[in-house]
């Protein structure tokens, strides 16, 4: 059965988006057939893919609130084995629209099934837990946290896992933390040392050993409408990447 | 008459909080009475000026959902001259309580007065265009952009402007850019210098002279619970948003 996974974090610019494109590329690149989902109005998951916003025919937003199936909205991206269900600017509306439907938190759930052609679907949200956030928490098996190494990030975590046993409890039984991947390490300062011992203290084994460094590579790449991993391979960010999504798929065999 | 100032940027991680905070800060060190709203559930900006979350009594929900007047809600902070409302995490929950209110955009406009006893009133946003930050722009005269020299952050600004233009159009005739501040400008990538030459190319003087560079002060401050400008006036991240409050100023006289 397909693997659905969200990247969530409510905190603002930790890498949710640079983790999905690059997660993403690098799961496709090892065969699987994986498909991306961009739920966040900026779209920036959809740029760092390439897709041009003019092109756009249908959306994520079509999704939740369309006819359509899932599989008649995905798009083809220049990667192999990689598709994208672009996000789209009316995303932006979604809160209002869903707070008056019935089910609201079961909207999104309700349009995918089990089971898919695809081995991984990826999800990206924006930087927020409102209802469009809650709908992908419902939705999908388990969810991946980048987790910046900085102060204000550890601030949200614990907003963060109330939500997440509140979902689990009401709405989604299945809901579990994949893991936490600690992003923008920056070596040249003691804030990232000391944020990276409070966190593996605090969460354990939930932390993937892979760190991602900060590394301007992986910032430059979506100007390119490229993944990191393509823009530049060798960079210490694109490795990272590669090495993350290799103990992603490690762990998941022994679990 | 008080100069209501609001920092918005729906994308995440741009320096929106440590902007408001820095800012409120250098205007209060120059004299000026000052007090700061902290409108985001995260309440980075509460913390960032050392209120504890335990410490709450009011929160600046009251002032959207209460009774209590603003007057009633503000806390002094350890700085002289600077309040603050804080945040509380109720204010996640904001979305779906304004969605019914008659008139939901001007919720916090009736809340507040022409004059205070302040010379500025700073409200710092959540990384979101919805409804709560639709409030802020339309009880404000006036609005600060933070753009992280980044190319996704770029992305963003159309869907920004476009809002701001459809806000003062329908709710609020009054409200202007007063300025656009280049934040985390790193010197040691060409991709900091393209942004800035991209964005003062299409905003022209709306663009700050002065540049925030990235420093890690800057992020180590908000652990202490005090503003960069307090936990290190020397730093070079300090030091820029001190001269960013003197252009604020100065441009406030001209116009
Ligand atoms: N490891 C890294 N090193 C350097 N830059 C990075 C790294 N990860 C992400 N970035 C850059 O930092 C910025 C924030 O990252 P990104 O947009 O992926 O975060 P986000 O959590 O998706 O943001 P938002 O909350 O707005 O959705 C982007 O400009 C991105 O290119
Ligand atoms: N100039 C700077 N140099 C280095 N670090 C910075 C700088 N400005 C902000 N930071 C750090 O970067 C992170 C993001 O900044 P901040 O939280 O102020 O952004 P924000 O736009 O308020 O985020 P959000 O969208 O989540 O509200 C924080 O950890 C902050 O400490
Ligand atoms: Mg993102
Ligand atoms: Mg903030």
């Amino acid at each position: 059965t397909t693997r659905y996974i969200a990247i969530v974090n409510q905190k603002g610019g930790v890498g949710k988006t640079t983790t999905a494109v690059n997660l993403a590329t690098a799961l496709s690149a090892m065969g699987k057939k994986v498909c991306l989902i961009d739920f966040d109005a900026q779209g920036n998951a959809s740029t760092g893919l390439g897709v041009r916003r003019s092109e756009l025919k249908a959306s994520s937003y079509d999704l939740l609130f369309g006819e359509e199936s899932f599989e008649s909205l995905v798009m083809q991206t220049k990667i192999p084995n990689l598709d994208i269900v672009p996000s789209s600017i009316h995303l932006s509306g979604a809160e209002i629209e869903l707070v008056d439907k019935e089910h609201r938190e079961y909207v999104l759930r309700n349009k995918i099934s089990a089971s898919t052609r695809y081995d991984y679907i990826i999800m990206d949200c924006p930087p927020s837990l409102t209802l469009l956030t809650l709908n992908v928490l419902v939705a999908v098996q388990s969810l991946i946290v980048p987790l910046q190494c900085e102060f204000f990030a550890l601030e949200g975590l614990s907003h963060l896992t109330k939500t997440i046993n509140r979902v689990r409890k009401l709405y989604n039984p299945d809901l579990e933390i994949q893991g936490v991947v600690l992003t923008m390490y920056d070596r040249r300062n003691n804030l990232s040392a000391q944020v990276e011992k409070d966190v593996r203290d605090h969460f354990g084994d939930i932390v993937y050993q892979t760190v991602i460094p900060r590394n301007v590579r992986l910032s430059e790449a979506p100007s390119y409408g490229l993944p990191a991993i393509v823009y530049d391979m060798k960079s210490t960010g694109a490795k990272a990447y590669i090495k993350f999504a290799g103990e992603v798929i490690r762990r998941e065999k022994e679990q």
